[in-house]
């Protein structure tokens, strides 16, 4: 994995949030220090690691649109290891704001260059759309890691999201790799998912990790306690999938 | 319900095609025309129809920024009594097509003028995103309908969710109304699905409907054959919560 990971997805509800928070965990509990950067404006990476975003002076808002720098912004989340750069709904702007400014789709890139070697690995979590956040965080990344849910509508987005990143890759960041496909929700007891998985490995190839991520409440539980599942339920097949994703990740070299 | 219903939540993956393609099939059921208009560009609505959007020369796109009449978009779906206006991924560029047109927000209620009798019902899908297409739906909704999936992510997103309306209502369309919320994927064997209903009802009391949508696979089957869960699987838990909300929806004359 590169260090600079966006994690992206323009169809909605696939496990972004739920990777970035947990696979950061996990990098952390590996002695890999880790910056996640929360660049949706729904702040769930922000709350799912029991953060307040309506307490904070400084989030990823004022990082892009009002000056301040990374280490205005980031703040310790009770996991060592793990440091994040908070949202807030405030967020939602940036689109409209951001608009007419020459180098609207690498602010980010620019403001992530002050990270110096204290961080091994920077993930970055974006929105459900292919908007200016999404934009610059796959032109602030080296590589980009694709949850995709094992449903049907998540697999016909799957296109549209190619499309996406050959454009990017085209006009804005020619050394943005494919870090690999993540499957999530993945439940062995229906043809759905199995189908679905198998139709998405027939495309990937080799860029599927073979970690699989299985539906397990506890992943949806956890960040009702502002707590990566690790901390939460470290026994949960979800937790243990993390884990093993991590391991994967940091053994390949990928 | 009013006729013109938006159906939005910014945040993703919580049930708005599956209601949207679902609802509108059960109301047609009802022997209630209806007609569904798929304003995300991921067009899940158009191929959980079975439409292909490739196929297609005029689409929502054609509609908004290409001169098309409603007419000239929508399609027959082998639903008797149901309508579609196809979307299509070219549909992405609309925000930044229509950044700066003067009647950016009113392009969708301007084409639905058009709509006469012919239907009872016009329902809208839109993307997780408070962009330009959500914010045209919401112009031109008489009401809003809001899928909230009984997990704590979506619970988090409801603020940002009120805001907006409050905003839309305040600028841009003073009567739009809310429809009612709708608790999605519900599975009562797990705690955080039993406690976030509760916690949706306390916030929104009656505006709650009393239907809710069990997680249930065959609503994420179905699409993958093109039919609304009526036609593949009409005994299924989940077909029989969308008949129950078409009912609702119709007997209380909200
Ligand atoms: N493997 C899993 N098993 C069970 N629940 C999960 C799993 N992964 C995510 N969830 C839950 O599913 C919902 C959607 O996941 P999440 O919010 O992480 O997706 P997302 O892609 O970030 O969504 P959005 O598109 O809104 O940003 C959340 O309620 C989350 O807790
Ligand atoms: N009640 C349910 N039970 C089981 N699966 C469901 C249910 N409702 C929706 N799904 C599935 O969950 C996934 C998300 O639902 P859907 O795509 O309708 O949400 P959405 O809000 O329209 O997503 P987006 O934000 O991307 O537009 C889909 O794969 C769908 O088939
Ligand atoms: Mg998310
Ligand atoms: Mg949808």
């Amino acid at each position: 994995m590169k260090k600079f990971v966006a994690i992206a997805n323009q169809k909605g509800g696939v496990g972004k949030t739920t990777t970035a928070v947990n696979l950061a965990a996990a990098l952390a509990a590996a002695e890999r220090p880790v910056l996640l950067v929360d660049c949706d404006p729904q702040a769930n990476a922000t709350s799912g690691l029991g953060v307040d975003r309506d307490a904070l002076q400084a989030t990823t808002y004022e990082l892009l649109l009002g000056g301040a720098t990374l280490s205005d912004v980031v703040v310790e989340v009770g996991v060592p290891g793990l440091k994040l750069a908070p949202s807030h709904p405030r967020l939602v702007g940036a689109q409209l704001e951001l608009a007419d400014a020459e180098d609207r789709e690498a602010r980010l890139k620019f403001k992530l260059k002050e990270v110096t070697d204290q961080y091994d690995y920077v993930l970055i979590d974006t929105p459900p759309s292919l908007g200016l956040l999404t934009v610059n965080a796959l032109v602030a990344a080296e590589s980009v890691l694709l949850p995709i849910q094992c449903e049907y509508y998540a697999l016909e987005g799957v296109g549209l999201l190619m499309e996406t990143l050959a454009l990017v890759r085209e006009r804005l960041n020619p050394s943005l790799e494919l870090d690999g496909v993540l499957l999530t929700m993945y439940d062995g007891r229906t043809n759905l998912s199995v189908q679905v998985a198998e139709e998405i490995r027939r495309y990937f190839g080799d860029a599927v990790f073979r970690t699989v991520i299985p539906r397990n409440v506890r992943l949806a539980e956890a960040p009702s306690f502002g707590l990566p599942v690790l901390l939460y339920d470290a026994a949960s097949s979800g937790a243990q999938a993390y884990l093993a994703l991590a391991q994967e990740v940091l053994g390949d070299g990928r």
